[in-house]
């Protein structure tokens, strides 16, 4: 859902952007059986400090934003997957052998600022 | 030209990009869970990855391994009513991972599901095969029984949950696994069912496929599960 932004303060918040991977962009649609690529999102946007009382974000986030306002040094909070999903995988390796095997947190799902 | 194929290979556990000759079929009970986790995945249900709730074992990878034996005989039911006998021979040392075996369930496939075409019952034994000896010039005979059943109209697949052999390769990880099939068929020879018999047995012949299909569970993937995730 969209998240209301406050006028002026930030052109381009922290959310997520989808992209989708094709294997066949990598060659690997020679040995993956399924799927034949899947919709993966990313982080990206700016985490000023006024908006982490919008977005998303950790508490860590606050103290980054603090330092950073202490020290200008210390790079600002970034923005993070706060939540990701797996990916199961169907391929077929040398032998012969048809695999079925899950990845844990592959996908972002959600983004905020840390 | 900068996509670093063989780290990103790396971080999925993959030694190098395989390049299979051709595609197998992908058995239905993987593509079953497959296109399941794929629903609960896109639907945001959470799911708990190390366990395989339909096969109901623990486990976070699964393979199906082909069978790479040979038949013993292919010659016309003989006199005790033996329909076929094969050497069914699996290469284990392709599970590479670490982890524990939770399951190796062998599918025989005995040819399509027809309706028309009901054979005479047979009785399948599986046994542990002994042999063959050095660069296989003896034969594979049959060793310590396994299974033992009696299929009525032989036809689908047949499972066989192999739980010696999951406490065998968890003991001393087996490179192989060579089993002894039989499939003796029960026709009453005297009675002029013999043809049926026939029939079934060059049937089974053309037709039986074998696979084994196990599940590892790697234990830095999957902790114990009285370690709940947070």
């Amino acid at each position: 859902a969209a998240i209301p932004v406050p006028k002026g303060s930030c052109r381009n918040p922290c959310h997520r952007h989808q992209l989708f991977i094709n294997f066949r962009d990598l060659g690997w649609h020679k040995w993956i059986i399924a799927p034949k690529g899947f919709m993966a999102n990313y982080c990206h946007g700016d985490c000023p400090f006024s908006m982490t009382t919008y977005l998303n974000s950790s508490n860590y986030a606050f103290m980054q934003a603090l330092m950073h306002a202490v020290d200008p040094k210390v790079p600002k909070a970034v923005c993070i997957p706060t939540k990701l999903s797996p990916i199961s995988m169907l391929y077929q390796d040398n032998d012969e052998t048809v695999i079925l095997r899950h990845y844990e947190d592959m996908v972002v799902d959600e983004c905020g600022c840390g | 030209s900068k996509f670093q194929e063989y780290d990103f290979l790396q971080f999925l556990d993959l030694e190098k990009a395989p390049s299979p000759r051709r595609f197998q079929p992908v058995p239905r009970i993987l593509r079953k869970i497959f296109q399941a986790r794929e629903a609960a995945a896109a639907g945001g249900v959470s799911q708990d990855f190390c366990y395989v709730k339909e096969l109901g074992v623990r486990g976070n990878l699964l393979r199906l391994l082909p069978d790479q034996g040979f038949f013993l005989n292919t010659q016309n039911p003989s006199r005790d009513g033996s329909c076929l006998q094969k050497y069914l021979y699996f290469n284990l040392s392709a599970i590479k991972e670490k982890g524990t075996l939770t399951m190796a369930r062998l599918t025989l496939d005995l040819g399509p599901r027809s309706y028309y075409n009901l054979g005479p019952e047979v009785e399948v034994a599986l046994s542990v095969a002994e042999g063959p000896g050095v660069w296989g010039r003896s034969l594979p005979k049959p060793g310590r029984r396994l299974a033992l059943q009696s299929v009525p109209g032989p036809q689908g697949p047949l499972h066989f949950n192999l739980q010696d052999v999951v406490k065998d390769w968890n003991g001393n990880r087996l490179k192989n696994l060579g089993l002894y099939l039989e499939i003796l068929a029960k026709g009453d020879r005297h009675s002029g069912v013999n043809f049926q018999v026939e029939n079934t047995c060059d049937r089974l012949l053309r037709s039986l496929r074998a696979s084994l299909l196990v599940v590892t569970l790697n234990p830095d993937h999957c902790p114990s599960s009285s370690r709940k995730r947070r």
